[in-house]
């Protein structure tokens, strides 16, 4: 348990966090549940191997058996034996937006999950526990999609080029100068794709001679930035300032390998929510730590931008913390705008050279024009612009919805992970089969939540993670609440020894 | 119920749970048989 | 290598393993303690010096994908907790068998033959080499 105190000091909220310890005996069970899933899904390779089982998987024809093997036959071993056993509660195919509640195409399989069939029946209400919609904007009526609909008849829908020629259109300037003024900095530039903001503006930021401290949970897109960008790249234990400052006094004495010259960056990169772990970055030590060595922040807000502090700012605003601190503020549109997307934001000098020197200013096609205008109209909400205090209400809301869902999970007995104040819920179930039944048993009972294993979570941290929206009503989360009870005392997941007093 | 989720047999198909019930049933039987001569 | 519970679940599946083995009415207990130590040795060199890459897609390009499970243990450094507690293991069991085996020739040749294949290629000089 991380707890904080606002005394004055760099915090001024109260910072709670727990990552409650795997019970011996569970951990034991989930290791013999692995192994025994092992050993059958060697005697089903084998089985395949002998052709005595007909094998459903890609494989080569015998005439190319000579040529380097496409397919690699290990590499595979956890998708064919484990993961293909429970995959029915993964990629569910749904036919709604994925607003709190959503309708899901009803699916069968008769040969154990490896083909699927559709019955033609509709799932209908099935409530969303899954979807990133923190703020509730996907929807398909209301002001934004009135807005987006508006656009797509005025300027089409492809825009077919990039940023730097005929792509870049006055929507796009439009909506950079609303995210500078959303995220109290100089300026920003917008990107088509999450992912790719981070993956392809990194390598523009730092380069070779420059060292990046990387959290050890840090998300795909910035481990894959990070290494494009061909920096040394140190891996800091997750949200812990001791780790950090170690490898920030380390790299400031000894500088870089064998020359021991200074690096030309230091840059630091961690993330606003951890969505794996549903933790908070810890920001104002973070900020503290960069100015005394006097090394550069780069801060992923791809969940917690529109999802956390009392203006839906942020982690900074979370935090009360001045935004010119971070130097680069990244984030992304998809999981509180209803939209599609990122933003990098931060000083003008910066952005202006990111707009000459970014991959994706360059080679990328630029956003589309209802998508541009979907994140206007939401940001615009948020911001109170729009002279209604839906926005506000919403991030109020969604803040209320979090404090209220944590709270009665831990009451009932669940190891729940993170922070309070997190909108994503991680809640554990170790055993892989655990896993699969949670999905099904939540979807008889008409929920949809999504459950995450091994290798995406360590080998015996399996979980549910349960994300809140602003579209939650009370009813529908008692009612989600109360499932998730009963459906907890039947696989026996209410793991906790720290027992909440209601 | 809990015993299919907790072996992870809950993921197994219907036969490769026939086979390791039976081959711990004949484990388990061998075991006291042999704890019995032993005795 | 190094979660939590790890170690114990593996010293847990060798007593499960013994039991398994002592259960056979005819066994005698040198041979149970003999087959023991083959058995766990032979998945040990087999799991953790002979099958290379990883059973699932990781993002590092391939990497790992030419390395046995104990290269890829720690990312590759030597004489930490785990590697130690795993080379410590075969050594103790062995200890055990030749114990319970009292010594016997053949039984004792045997063990030792099988201990030698699981040290020899956790020796850190042998990193790497084919």
């Amino acid at each position: 348990v991380r707890h904080i105190a606002c005394n004055g000091g760099l915090y001024n909220r109260p910072f709670n966090e727990s990552f409650e310890e795997t019970p011996m005996l569970v951990a034991v069970l989930t290791y013999m549940g692995y192994g025994i899933l092992t050993i059958f899904g060697y005697l089903r390779d084998f089985l395949r191997e002998w052709k005595i089982e007909k094998c459903h998987i890609a494989r080569e024809r015998e005439e190319q058996k000579d040529f380097v093997p496409l397919y690699q036959d290990f590499e595979n071993f956890y998708t064919r034996n484990l993961y293909m056993r429970i995959r029915d509660s993964w990629n569910r195919p749904i036919c709604s937006v994925p607003g709190a509640k959503m309708d899901l195409v009803e699916r069968v399989s008769h040969d154990y999950n490896w083909t699927f069939e559709y019955t033609g029946k509709v799932l209908k209400d099935v409530i969303n526990l899954g979807s990133y919609n923190y703020l509730g904007f996907a929807e398909n009526t209301g002001v934004c999609a009135e807005a987006a609909a508006e656009v797509t008849k005025k300027y089409g829908v492809g825009v077919s080029s990039t940023r730097q020629e005929i792509g870049n259109l006055d929507k796009h300037e439009e909506l950079e100068k609303l995210i500078a003024k959303f995220l109290g900095v100089e300026s920003a530039m917008a990107f088509g794709m999450g992912f790719a903001t981070n993956s392809m503006n990194i390598p523009a930021l730092v380069g070779k001679g420059c060292l990046i401290l990387s959290d050890e949970l840090n998300h795909a897109s910035l481990v894959l930035g990070a290494r494009l960008s061909r920096s040394t790249i140190r891996v800091f234990k997750h949200n812990n300032i001791q780790s950090l400052e170690k490898l920030l006094r380390d790299a400031i004495v000894h500088g870089q390998p064998r020359t021991h010259r200074p690096w030309k960056k230091i840059l630091i990169v961690v993330e606003g929510i951890y969505s794996m772990e549903g933790s908070i970055v810890q920001l104002p030590e973070i900020v503290a730590l960069k100015k005394k060595y006097k090394a550069y922040l780069y801060l992923d807000e791809a969940h917690s931008i529109g999802a956390l502090g009392p203006n839906g700012r942020g982690v900074v605003d979370y935090f009360g913390l001045d935004p010119r601190d971070v130097d680069v503020m990244m984030g992304t549109f998809t999981k509180s705008f209803g939209s599609a997307g990122g933003y990098i934001g931060g000083k003008k000098e910066l952005m202006d050279y990111l707009r000459t020197h970014s991959h994706s200013a360059v080679y990328a096609t630029s956003m589309s024009p209802p998508v541009v205008e979907q994140i206007i109209a939401s940001m615009k909400c948020i911001m109170g612009e729009d002279g209604t205090t839906i926005g506000r209400e919403r991030v109020r809301q969604l803040a209320e919805n979090t404090t209220y869902f944590r709270r009665r999970l831990q009451e009932m007995g669940f190891i729940i992970y993170g922070n309070s104040d997190s909108p994503v819920v991680p809640m554990m179930l170790y055993m892989p089969a655990k896993i699969g039944a949670f999905g099904r048993e939540m979807l008889k009972r008409n929920i949809g939540v999504v459950v995450v294993g091994f290798p995406a979570t360590p080998i015996i941290e399996s979980r549910a993670r349960f994300c809140i929206s602003a579209a939650h009503t009370k009813e529908m989360l008692d009612m989600a609440l109360s499932v998730i009870s009963e459906v907890g005392d039947l696989l026996h997941v209410k793991y906790s020894r720290r027992r909440i007093l209601p | 119920y809990q015993y299919l989720p907790v072996t992870a047999l809950y993921m197994l198909e219907p036969w490769e749970r026939t086979v390791f019930n039976s081959l711990l049933i004949s484990v388990a039987g061998m075991a006291v048989y042999t704890g019995y001569v032993f005795m | 290598m190094n979660s939590r519970g790890m170690w114990l679940s593996y010293v847990l599946g060798i007593g499960l393993l013994h039991v398994i083995l002592l259960s056979i009415p005819f066994a005698s207990v040198p041979v149970v303690w003999t087959l023991t130590n083959l058995i766990h040795n032979m998945c040990m060199y087999i799991f953790l010096h002979t099958v290379k890459g990883t059973p699932f897609e990781t993002p590092d390009q391939g990497k790992c994908r030419l390395l046995t499970h104990w290269e890829q243990m720690d990312y590759g450094i030597q004489f930490t907790a785990s590697r130690k507690f795993l080379t410590i293991t075969p050594i103790v069991l062995y200890f055990l068998t030749s114990f319970y085996t009292k010594y016997d020739r053949v039984h004792f040749v045997v063990n030792t033959v099988s201990l030698l294949t699981v040290l020899i290629p956790k020796l850190p000089q042998l990193h790497g080499v084919r």
